[in-house]
């Protein structure tokens, strides 16, 4: 679905340490 | 052990909640009632106050010195921030009328634009904290945030709307009812409904961790068009409508039927968010030069 790119982008970007358990 | 694992959900995602959405319902409603003594509103409610305060518009940090008139370091704020210079959308005026109402109008407009483009990065991230929501196909990733961030962004704005106005800027500015009824057509309709339900919403009076529960289960909407594998969707939402409805027991035990009435909320959501789209569509081909924020776009094309 190249239609949502910055969507995808933002749903792919890691650059977030994972929510504490 | 099936209650406390509801209640261990609903800790976790009212913990990211809070660490992705940067005003509260508890820290708005104690600016709207004036209980927080320092940060007292800047409040905006015609044309002038409008020019005076733009400068604060999006800004994360007002100056703390009295907001009397100061000589605005630049007409752009942080707002455009988003993705970086991607898009650079607020300060965007047309040359020729810097100081007229119309490029005022616009400028609003499009700083409204810019920090809901920003709302909708955070609403990815808390999304993305939703146990499972990250497992699912990402073509129904993307279809679940297309179709859900708006009727997010409205829940919301409730917390920071009261029948008077609504706070801005991170709760630094208070904008009244009457000014935004004011502006031309068909600026006047945008927020209007956005009060309407509101006002209702708020006689719910859910408190952050319910809302924390309650955009989850937006989030999670197995009947969103277009959607390749509904089944895991469905399963998620159930589980965190469990714990949405122990929650309300727990936290609201005299509120009769709250759970009920709060899944009502999401038909009438469903309207605004539809009436909002096609005033947006409208606005593109009557406002010469309004810009559409690339996300923004994104997320309403082919959306009802």
């Amino acid at each position: 679905t190249e239609r949502h790119k910055i969507l995808h982008r933002l749903l792919q970007d890691s650059n977030d340490s994972p929510t504490p358990a | 052990p099936e209650a406390a694992d509801l209640r261990a959900l609903a800790k976790h995602l009212y913990e990211a909640y809070l660490k992705y959405f940067p005003l509260t319902k508890a820290k708005a409603r104690a600016i709207l009632s004036g209980k927080t003594g320092d940060n007292v509103p800047f409040v905006i409610h015609d044309m002038k106050s409008l020019m005076e305060g733009e400068q604060f518009i999006n800004c994360r940090q007002m100056p703390i010195q009295e907001h009397q008139q100061q000589t605005p370091a630049s007409s752009a704020t942080n707002g455009g921030a988003l993705l970086g210079s991607e898009f650079s959308f607020v300060g965007m005026t047309s040359v020729t009328d810097h100081g007229t109402t119309n490029a005022v109008e616009l400028r609003f407009f499009h700083s409204c634009q810019s920090r809901s483009a920003e709302a909708v990065r955070e609403v990815t991230e808390f999304a993305k904290s939703i146990p499972g929501f990250v497992d699912l196909d990402l073509n129904d990733q993307v279809t679940l945030l297309k179709y859900g961030v708006i009727e997010v962004l409205i829940i919301m704005m409730a917390p920071l709307m009261n029948k008077d106005g609504t706070l801005i800027s991170y709760g630094q500015i208070f904008m009244t009812r009457e000014f935004l009824k004011s502006l031309r057509k068909p600026f006047c309709h945008l927020l209007e409904p956005k009060f309407e339900f509101s006002v209702k919403f708020n006689t719910l009076e859910l408190d952050d961790s319910d809302m924390a529960l309650f955009l989850a289960v937006i989030i999670l909407s197995g009947d969103r068009p277009g959607l390749l594998n509904v089944k895991p969707i469905e399963q998620l939402q159930e589980t965190v409508l469990h714990s949405l409805e122990l929650q309300l027991k727990v936290s609201h035990p005299d509120s009769l039927q709250l759970f009920a009435k709060l899944l009502q909320k999401m038909t009438d959501l469903r309207q605004i968010v539809t009436d909002h789209v096609h005033l947006i569509q409208l606005l593109k081909k009557t406002e010469v030069d309004m810009l559409l924020h690339p996300l923004l776009q994104e997320i309403m094309k082919d959306l009802y």
